[in-house]
């Protein structure tokens, strides 16, 4: 395992517990798109089948069972705090993603098994499920401060995939070509976010020094 | 490099 996986995954745990931190504290759902995070518990759940019939390690077992969990707790969490009489901008038509991601996963897998699909199904459903959450930022116009780390850490998490794949390519002459090429198509789906993540919050707090 | 899938990755 080498430092950009560790750092990545670290990353992706921390934004689990910043959402996880900022839903139960302010005791509100608002600005945090259900749509994005049941599309998230959909994506561990279809991922991690291989739980059942072979074991990595205990990191990695740990660690899956951590994301389906924590994601099911999410969604569990949005619902208490959802107050119906809200205005909702949880507006994007997410079946769209969960299609998409779908003809994809039979196009390209590595094997056309039930498994393999789904697997492949989770990855490409993952690079597009912050979507929805995108839009209700957009539509919302100011988000808090624990929403836009949320969504930083989250992103920053596959991004850090990319120098791992590419030190694996080298070290061990592994390549994942769905598992890259899904990560690339995730991190230019943050992109726009990254840099506005950038002007607003790194520039905001420079400006504070004196 | 050959393709292949990372069982161990997350």
């Amino acid at each position: 395992m080498n430092i950009f996986r560790i750092l990545g995954d670290i990353s992706h745990l921390i934004s689990i517990l910043i959402l996880i931190h900022a839903v139960s504290t302010t005791k509100s759902a608002q600005g945090i798109s259900l749509k994005t995070q049941a599309a998230y518990v959909v994506v561990f759940v279809s991922r991690y089948l291989d739980l059942f019939f072979r074991y990595v390690s205990l990191y990695n077992t740990l660690m899956k069972l951590f994301f389906i969990v924590s994601s099911i707790y999410v969604v569990f969490l949005l619902n208490r705090y959802k107050k119906n009489s809200e205005k909702t901008n949880d507006i994007f038509p997410v079946w769209y993603l969960f299609g998409g991601a779908f003809v994809f996963a039979l196009i390209f897998n590595y094997e056309f098994s039930i498994v393999e699909i789904l697997w492949s199904f989770s990855l490409w459903l993952e690079s597009v499920a912050i979507i929805p959450q995108l839009v209700v930022l957009q539509r919302t116009g100011e988000a808090q401060l624990l929403t836009t780390h949320y969504i930083f850490a989250l992103g920053l998490y596959r991004a850090l995939y990319i120098p791992n794949w590419i030190y694996r390519y080298y070290t061990e002459g592994r390549m994942d070509k769905i598992a890259v090429i899904s990560g690339i198509l995730q991190t230019i789906v943050y992109s726009d976010f990254f840099y506005i993540y950038y002007k607003k919050v790194v520039k905001n707090l420079k400006f504070k020094l004196p | 490099g050959k393709q292949t899938k990372n069982h161990d990755e997350l």
